[in-house]
């Protein structure tokens, strides 16, 4: 168990570390176990160094900087294991313009192993759906209506 | 395509039948504030395994049934079926389509079902298993759980990569 | 001391019920103090009931009605004694445009007596700014850069 | 108008001498992710008296000093000076702004100046009372403070009730 987990691991922090660049293009980021103990029970630690700054504790980093770090973690876990299915809930809301363009790209790359469904109140990531579910709620009750985007690329 | 769609009966603010279709391709799903999409999510997490009410923000499973509005009184049932595609036979079915059910009344334990047949966890298991389908945090990431998968002291990493691994 | 602080307490829920049907119209929010004992060591509880919905445990609000609630709260103190000065930092990020809209209403009310600074990247609370101060970074060093919002209705 | 212009010195990523100037009406702070918009915010904060480190995303109070980047080495102090108008007379001094300042040094306490001549903790507090500032949780909110707000244990409400009363 222990030989598979270091091998898994081993893979993800290279998929991390490239996910990672991608997302932040400058930037580095690794996984480290500090410490001592078997490898099944140490702290895995994220080790990130933003494009132009130093590395800090991930406490530091901005909050759209921790959200592209969790998403550049579970992407690399999916270049190792794909799940096929991905619901991600505004995980895009602490993201600028330029970090939403590279998190949709980052979508579509994985796409072809992956079905992504995003809840989202961002006009760009709607922009990049194929398709909009759209929720409404009238007297406490909830339903799904059709959605047409506005002034979507090509409409 | 992989989840062609998703069947809610009386789950969280879904009081009534609700079917949502999906397809190859990113889905995004829309909507005010308070319309109900996180509890779409929370719908797939639920049967997908999820065993926690926490992670559902309720304080008991019974919490996830419809429990009324201004517009209609409390339902004592809660369901939601996920359909998925076996166009290909990857899972070991004769049919196009398997569907996966959980359902909960206000007295009780969840029941599971599959392709409408009531049946053990287990057996849904299995089908997640075939299918690739992880825990539910393999499949789910929520706004709030960037801080958890970032925290020091977390499991939530090596969780994810036991799953990969 | 338990008089003064009750009696804000009863100014303060009036305040919040009133601040909370104005950014959620149709809906009620009330403070509670539940059990035994002072008023001073109480729980202090905030029940909530959207439009539309029946009033459930805070945790079961959507994240758009929770942040309404904490800023329907705080904005109910600042009703009672309005700090001078009051610094968001992308507490609109949750909210849809028509809730963003309401809460930009509720500053301009407010702004007779509080000085506001909110950091956002979100273009509708952008375009109701009197001034725009632009952060960006080199090499890892901020710095502060004059901002010009295109499409400013107006301009 | 009550805040007239924000100064930063060696304050996180900050740093180069930095100058805000800000003015009545709403001020909005914009830029991209990272850049050190919320830096300025945890700056506001500090000299407000913030006293836990944990409240400024650091384990010690030392973390705000600049810490070096990619083109600059660290230094080895931070200063934040909040200029505040005092055209009204408001404030108990004779000229028409009045500077509140926190220094720190790398290996040491902080110190606070009043128009820029050192002075005791005590001072800055009168002058924040007089004008009608209170605790640092009462000026500022930021997206993470909604859910301690809300929090069912929390003592967060109770404290922003006795700051009015
Ligand atoms: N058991 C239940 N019965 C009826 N309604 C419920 C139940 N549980 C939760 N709700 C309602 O569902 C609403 C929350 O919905 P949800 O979290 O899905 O909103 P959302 O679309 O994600 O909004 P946001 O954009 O703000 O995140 C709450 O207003 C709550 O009252
Ligand atoms: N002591 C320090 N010295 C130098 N840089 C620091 C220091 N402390 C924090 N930083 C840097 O400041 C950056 C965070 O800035 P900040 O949180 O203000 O960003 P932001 O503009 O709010 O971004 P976002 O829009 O993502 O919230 C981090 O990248 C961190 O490396
Ligand atoms: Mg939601
Ligand atoms: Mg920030």
């Amino acid at each position: 168990a222990r030989d598979r987990f270091s091998a898994a691991y081993e893979r993800v922090n290279d998929h991390f570390a490239a996910t990672f660049a991608t997302l932040m293009p400058g930037g580095q980021a690794r996984l480290e176990l500090p410490g001592e103990g078997s490898m099944l029970t140490r702290e895995i630690e994220i080790i990130v160094r933003p494009p132009g700054k130093r590395s800090r504790p991930i406490e530091l980093l901005s909050g759209g900087e921790r959200a592209l770090t969790a998403l550049a973690f579970l992407f690399g876990v999916y270049r190792e294991k794909a799940g096929p299915l991905c619901i991600l809930d505004e995980v895009d809301a602490p993201l600028d313009d330029a970090n939403t363009s590279r998190f949709m790209d980052m979508l579509d790359a994985l796409s072809a192993n992956t079905q992504f469904i995003i809840v989202t109140h961002n006009k760009h990531t709607m922009a990049r759906a194929v398709r909009l579910v759209g929720v409404t709620m009238e007297g406490g009750v909830s339903r799904l209506v059709p959605v047409e985007l506005k002034n979507r690329p090509g409409q | 395509m992989f989840l062609t769609r998703i069947e809610l009966l009386g789950f969280k603010s879904f009081a009534d039948k609700t079917i949502c279709t999906l397809g190859d391709g990113l889905t995004a799903i829309v909507g005010p504030n308070g319309c109900g999409k996180s509890n779409v999510v929370e719908a797939i997490r639920w049967v997908l395994g999820e065993q926690r009410p926490s992670a559902l923000r309720g304080k008991a499973m019974g919490d996830v049934i419809f429990s009324g509005s201004s517009s209609l009184g409390p339902v004592s049932m809660a369901q939601v079926t996920l359909v998925f595609d076996n166009s290909r036979g990857t899972l070991p079915f004769d049919a196009p389509e398997v569907s996966v059910a959980r359902r909960i009344y206000r007295d009780g334990e969840s029941k599971y079902l599959l392709n409408m047949r009531s049946c053990m966890l287990r057996e849904i298991k299995d089908v997640f298993y075939n299918s690739g389908l992880g825990a539910p945090e393999y499949a789910i990431m929520q706004r709030e759980a960037i801080d958890v998968l970032l925290a020091n002291r977390g499991s939530e990493r090596r969780i994810l990569i036991e799953e990969a691994a």
